[in-house]
């Protein structure tokens, strides 16, 4: 089990609809 | 000098926290589709709202003691354990060197929303990692409630305020919120947080104001009366969970479920919170993978971590050990890996480290692989990467591998359990 913690989000945009998650780098 | 493969050089001073807000207001994508985009700070620092900036940290030890009594919480959620054995878990002990001087926010971040009419701003944490939204009521004194800097939400003020009713539906919709009806037939609720923080109060409804166009009436939220723990900085929570109390499940049908976030990197810099969007295919430059949920815990988002890289150098970890699956969490600060997965990293990333011979630091709490980078101008790190199923890739910058001059990742619970 693994938690993404806000660290590793940091910078890219995380999104979210019903059926995936996708990540952007550099996005703010 | 020359990169190394592999490798991204930073200036050390990328590490110390600014001390003015140097970022214009993000320019969040605009996308077709309804998209209502707020400013995102971090909790505290110089772009924080102004109302609260000035409030002093919670110290690292605190933060990172809070943060591993909510990531083991998220843990037995997933895992079915019961109500009981979610809670009582005694985080260990941290002690931290005094000496940092380091980027220490919080790292929670918040979005300001106004609530009522007239319209009360509150400054609320983002929370993927829960549904229920809330903020405290006037009337609401210490110790009852904590000590907040913007003005209490006055329910009696408000014109569009109204308590839920006992045995509606929208009461009966709080599930797993230890829901009641209290006095005068009012439908009362309590949420107790992993990290041993709670709220209880009234379950209300009144409009929120999200942007200067967009506003979301009849906002289902809790009227806090009594809290407890770590809420410095914040006037309450903003639930972004999947299941219908939160602010995702009450906008489904103006904004289809469909959200994006972008969290700062440095406490003098701002992100965003963007509701809505094409659903569907994702835009160009994202990398996406599947989103899945775990029935004993349906709050959270899900996805399958299913490798890690470090230096370009894909670490040799079993699948098996990813098989329990990775929330996405904007509550939780430092990413969990299973055992055998966080060994492998800190192994390789240690010997990586090894070949500039930066000194040691003291172990930080959770966080066991530290270094003081006092002194270095510039600072040379082994990239680290995240894979994802269907091949997304995360590739960390050096803000997301070092924490505090320390790995930010530690260990979480059993191996693909």
């Amino acid at each position: 089990m693994a938690i993404l913690g806000n660290v590793q989000q940091r910078s890219f945009e995380v999104r979210i609809d019903g059926a995936s998650v996708g990540f952007k780098p550099n996005s703010c | 000098a020359v990169e190394a493969p592999g490798y991204v050089t930073v200036s050390a001073a990328s590490f110390k926290p600014g001390s003015t807000c140097s970022a214009p207001d993000p320019v969040a994508p605009q996308r077709n589709g309804t998209s209502a985009v707020l400013r995102l700070t971090h909790r505290h620092g110089p772009c924080a709202p102004s109302r609260t900036s000035s409030l002093a940290a919670p110290s690292v030890a605190d933060t990172l003691r809070a943060d591993q009594r909510r990531a083991e919480y998220i843990l037995r959620r997933v895992s079915g354990a019961g109500a009981q054995q979610l809670l009582g878990s005694k985080a260990a002990a941290a002690t931290v060197p005094a000496n940092w001087g380091y980027d220490i926010g919080t790292l929670n971040y918040v979005v300001t929303a106004s609530l009522g009419t007239p319209g009360v701003a509150q400054t609320l944490e983002v929370d993927t990692g829960s549904d229920l939204s809330w903020v405290q009521c006037k009337p609401c004194s210490a110790p009852a409630c904590y000590n907040q800097k913007d003005p209490l939400f006055d329910p009696a003020q408000s014109s569009s305020y109204a308590a839920v009713p006992c045995g509606g539906s929208a009461c009966a919709g709080l599930g797993m919120y230890e829901s009641s009806c209290v006095s005068s037939a009012q439908c009362g609720y309590v949420v107790r947080y992993g990290d041993g923080s709670s709220t209880t109060g009234v379950y209300s409804s009144d409009t929120l104001t999200l942007t200067s166009t967009d506003a979301v009436q009849g906002f289902l939220f809790g009227c806090g009366r009594a809290q407890s723990g770590l809420f410095t900085g914040i006037d309450g929570l903003l639930g972004l969970g999947r299941l219908q109390p939160s602010l995702v499940g009450q906008t489904a049908g103006t904004y289809g479920g469909a959200f994006s976030y972008c969290l700062p990197t440095k406490p003098s810099t701002t992100g965003y919170l963007a509701l809505g969007g094409a659903s569907g295919a994702a835009p160009a430059g994202f990398s996406t993978t599947q989103l899945l949920s775990s029935p004993s815990a349906p709050t959270y988002y899900i996805v399958m971590l299913t490798g890690i890289s470090v230096g370009g150098q894909p670490l040799s970890v079993p699948a098996s050990a990813f098989a329990g699956g990775t929330v996405v969490d904007t509550g939780t600060v430092v990413t969990r890996l299973p055992p055998a997965a966080y060994a492998a990293l800190r192994s390789a990333f240690r010997s990586s480290m090894a070949s500039y011979s930066y000194p040691a630091a003291p172990p930080t709490g959770i966080l066991d692989t530290c270094y003081n980078f006092a002194g270095y101008g510039a600072v040379t790190l082994p990239t680290v990467a995240l894979t994802f199923s269907s091949g997304a890739t995360l590739t960390l910058g050096a803000d997301g591998i070092l924490s505090f001059g320390c790995l930010a990742f530690a260990a979480s619970g059993s191996d693909g359990g």
